[in-house]
C-alpha cells in the first residue's frame, strides 16, 4: 500500500457538495462511492443525483423491516446501493437536481448513467481499509459525528468519542502520513473525509480523522461498490 | 464517566497549554456579531435572537471543550454554532443503524504486502 493515497489526486471526486438542512448524508456517501466506482470503470466522473435516491429510495434494511432510507429523515448506503441495484442506477445530478426537501419521484429509467455492479461491506481491519479504497475508489463510511460541530480544521484524533453511536455518513477518499501533531511531536496518520456540508465547513469540506483506533468509529461502517462497465450495460 | 484503556492515548496526559487570556479578550458577542456576518444569519424576532445567542455561547464553551479533548485538530466558531446538539443532528445527520443481514456479501481480503 501506498503511504499517502487520494483519489482527488486522481480524478474520482466530485466537487464537494451541500446537503442543506436535510439529513440526506447518506445519500451523498452513496452517489460519492458511486462516482467514484463509475470513474474506475468507464474514465468518466460524473456528479449522480443525491435527490434521486431522497424522493426514489425507499429500501428498507433487509433485518429491520421498519428501517428504512426515508429521504430527509435518514437513510444506509447499502440500503442505498440495493435501491440502485434494483432501480438499475442513478441519473446524472444535472438531470435530477438536489432540493434539499423531500419530494415525489421523479426518475427516469432512460437516463440512467451509473449502474450497480455489486457492493459490498469492507471488514473493521485498517489496512483492508486502505487497500478497499485503493483498488475499488472511495469507500463510504458511517462515523460519529459529535465533533465535526465544532470542526474546522487539522487532524481531529479526540481522546475519547465514541465508536458505537455512529450517526453520518460520508465518503474516506484517501490517506495521508503527514498530519504533524504538535502535541505530540510526530507525524500522525490520518483518513481524508469528504463531506456534505458545503466548502465552507472543514478544510474545504473535508474532515480529517486520525487512523490507528477506531476514532468515533470511522472503521466500523465501511462499504464499497463496483459499478458497471460501459460493454456491461 | 471511565474511559477504558482501548479508548486512550499513551499520550493522554500530555495536554495542550491554551491562553488563559483568550476568553477576557474576544468576547461572545463579538464572536456572534462575526458569525452573523460570515454566515448570513438573522433572526425574525429579538427572542429568537437572544435565544441563539445563549445557544452560540454554550456552543463556543462545548468548542472549547472539543479542543481539549481534540488537541491536534482546531475547534471553534462554525456555521453550526447557532444550534443545539439536537437541531444539528436532527437537521444534519441521518444515518441510521446498521444491521448487517447474515447473506450480506463481505469484500474479500486484499493482499497488502507490496
Amino acid at each position: 500500500l501506498p503511504a499517502d493515497f487520494d483519489w482527488r489526486d486522481h480524478g474520482a471526486v466530485t466537487l464537494v457538495k451541500d446537503q442543506g438542512s436535510c439529513g440526506s448524508c447518506w445519500s451523498f456517501s452513496t452517489t460519492g462511492a458511486l462516482e467514484g466506482a463509475h470513474f474506475l470503470a468507464t474514465g468518466e466522473l460524473v456528479s449522480l443525483s443525491e435527490q434521486q435516491l431522497v424522493d426514489c429510495d425507499h429500501q428498507c434494511d433487509p433485518e429491520e423491516k421498519n428501517s428504512c432510507d426515508a429521504g430527509c429523515n435518514g437513510g444506509l448506503m447499502t440500503n442505498a446501493y440495493e435501491y440502485a441495484l434494483k432501480a438499475g442506477g442513478l441519473q446524472r445530478e444535472v438531470d435530477y437536481p438536489y432540493t434539499g426537501k423531500d419530494g415525489t419521484c421523479k426518475f427516469d429509467k432512460t437516463k440512467v448513467v451509473a449502474s450497480v455492479a455489486n457492493f459490498s461491506v469492507v471488514s473493521l481491519d485498517e489496512d483492508q481499509i486502505a487497500a478497499n479504497l485503493v483498488k475499488n475508489g472511495p469507500l463510504s463510511i458511517g462515523i460519529n459525528a459529535v465533533f465535526m460541530q465544532t470542526y474546522i480544521g487539522g487532524v481531529s484524533c479526540p481522546y475519547i468519542c465514541s465508536k458505537h453511536m455512529l450517526d453520518h455518513g460520508v465518503l474516506l477518499v484517501g490517506y495521508g502520513t503527514a498530519g504533524y501533531a504538535p502535541i505530540r511531536f510526530k507525524d500522525k496518520p490520518y483518513w481524508i473525509i469528504k463531506n456534505s456540508w458545503g466548502e465552507n465547513w472543514g478544510e474545504q469540506g473535508y474532515y480529517k480523522i486520525c487512523r490507528g483506533r477506531n476514532v468515533c468509529g470511522v472503521d466500523s461502517m465501511v462499504s464499497t461498490v463496483a459499478a458497471l462497465h460501459m460493454e456491461d450495460k | 464517566s471511565t474511559v477504558a484503556p482501548k479508548e486512550t492515548d499513551d499520550d493522554l496526559l500530555i495536554r495542550q497549554v491554551v491562553s488563559a487570556g483568550d476568553d477576557q479578550l474576544l468576547s461572545a458577542e463579538h464572536h456572534f456579531s462575526s458569525f452573523k456576518a460570515r454566515f448570513g444569519k438573522a433572526y425574525e424576532t429579538e427572542e429568537e435572537h437572544d435565544y441563539r445567542f445563549e445557544v452560540f455561547k454554550a456552543n463556543l464553551r462545548r468548542a472549547k471543550t472539543h479542543q481539549k479533548l481534540d488537541p491536534n485538530a482546531v475547534h471553534g466558531v462554525t456555521k453550526f454554532s447557532d444550534l443545539t446538539p439536537g437541531e444539528f443532528r436532527k437537521k444534519f445527520l441521518g444515518l441510521k443503524r446498521l444491521r448487517l443481514p447474515a447473506d450480506t456479501q463481505k469484500a474479500p481480503i486484499l493482499p497488502t504486502n507490496d
